[in-house]
């Protein structure tokens, strides 16, 4: 399991910070479309983006407070599992910004957020293989 | 005078996850 998300609330979530895209345009965080991440990959070169579908959703044993995601990532379906703050923010493809408590996320980020769910497709990155 | 606010911006990848695909378990 992953170590669990840093519990200080990123400031790169609070609604109304300012994002720079690959490709230099700046967009804030609540304004984000799935084609940002897309591009943004697409023109940065080392990194690839890859479709991580919510398998399960858990208190964590491990870390009381937070919520262990399950995930299979990317072409090889690769099991993944991480522990979050459950207002933690995932970008799922075509819905936008998701949360384990989206009340949680209205509270701390400022961030509309919807209810991420088992099946939701989040975006995610991963170094781009060497050829 | 005032002195000019810097506004942060922050890089897109730092919002999505780091899931390395050739991580299991």
């Amino acid at each position: 399991v992953t170590p669990a998300a840093p519990t200080n609330n990123p400031s790169h979530f609070m609604k109304g910070a300012i994002i720079q895209l690959a490709t230099g345009e700046l967009k804030r965080v609540e304004d984000l479309q799935t084609q940002d991440f897309v591009r943004s990959a697409e023109v940065s070169g080392g990194l690839k983006i890859d479709s991580s579908m919510v398998m399960d959703i858990r208190p964590s044993q491990q870390r009381p407070g937070l919520v262990s995601l399950h995930f299979t990532v990317g072409e090889q379906q690769s099991k993944v599992t991480i522990d979050v703050p459950p207002e933690h923010p995932f970008f799922v493809f075509g819905q936008g910004w998701s949360s384990c408590s989206p009340e949680r996320t209205a509270q701390l980020y400022g961030l509309t957020c919807h209810h991420l769910q088992v099946g939701d497709m989040c975006v995610s990155i991963t170094l781009q293989q060497q050829q | 005078n005032v002195e000019p606010r810097s506004v942060p911006v922050f890089p897109w990848h730092s919002l999505v996850p780091f899931l390395d695909s050739s991580q299991s378990g």
